[in-house]
């Protein structure tokens, strides 16, 4: 494990610990996408599928279990817990799951490493991914009013996606047959998403202003 | 290991 794979994985955690302390602690989720929130469930669902078959190590194994827990339980609030659910913006989050889940079913069925269950479905995953903050981007641009949290907890996922680049770059320079083109263009498309967030997001703090984006 | 380096992500 290289420097840039751990600052991603921590930047991750971390975008998770701040979503789950806004909902925990303040009891709103007003301005987090259910949407978004749902389709990280059905990636990491699909992901981890070996997480029972196959071991890298205790560290892989864990975070595997808190990303699959704490998407879980974000979920679960954001459903069923009354305070949390009555922020939510139901009105405002309407993107339709099926229109990001199907090409990506499409494109797993026909461009994948090798034609097996679980690699088709990991790559469905890595698919599902690049795209999932969608309707959460979406959502911003409606509600355009972003409370630090989640700026924050957006800033801190994109960043995690940018350690994951440079992680890759990193390898290729030092491990010998790390070619992973499948990964590395959905992770730069995915990263790519969050460039508009970025600018606005260091322009306020730039200014120091809250962050608004333009309509 | 060609097929297994990159599972070793998250």
């Amino acid at each position: 494990m290289n420097i840039f794979r751990l600052a991603g994985d921590m930047t991750h955690l971390a975008s998770v610990l701040v979503l789950l302390l806004k909902i925990h602690t303040i009891k709103s989720c007003a301005g987090v996408s259910l949407k978004t929130q749902e389709l990280y469930v059905i990636v990491f669902a699909t992901r981890y599928l070996d997480i029972f078959t196959s071991f890298v190590s205790i560290y892989n194994s864990l975070m595997k279990l808190i990303f699959l827990g704490s998407s879980f339980s974000i979920v679960w609030y954001m459903r069923y817990h009354k305070a949390v659910h009555r922020t939510y913006d139901r009105e405002q989050d309407t993107f339709r799951h099926w229109f990001l889940m199907l090409p990506c079913i499409l494109l797993a069925l026909l461009i994948h490493e090798k034609f097996t269950f679980f690699e088709v479905m990991w790559t469905f995953s890595l698919y599902l991914e690049a795209v999932a903050i969608l309707p959460q981007l979406v959502l911003l641009q409606r509600t355009r009013n972003i409370d630090n949290l989640t700026g924050q907890y957006i800033f801190l996922l994109g960043g995690y996606r940018g350690f994951y680049i440079l992680n890759w770059i990193y390898r290729y320079f030092t491990e010998p047959h790390y070619v992973h083109w499948i990964t590395w263009i959905s992770g730069l498309v995915q990263t790519l998403l969050y460039a508009d967030f970025f600018y606005y997001y260091f322009l306020s703090w730039k200014n120091n202003k809250k962050l608004q984006l333009p309509a | 290991c060609v097929q297994e380096s990159q599972k070793d992500e998250l």
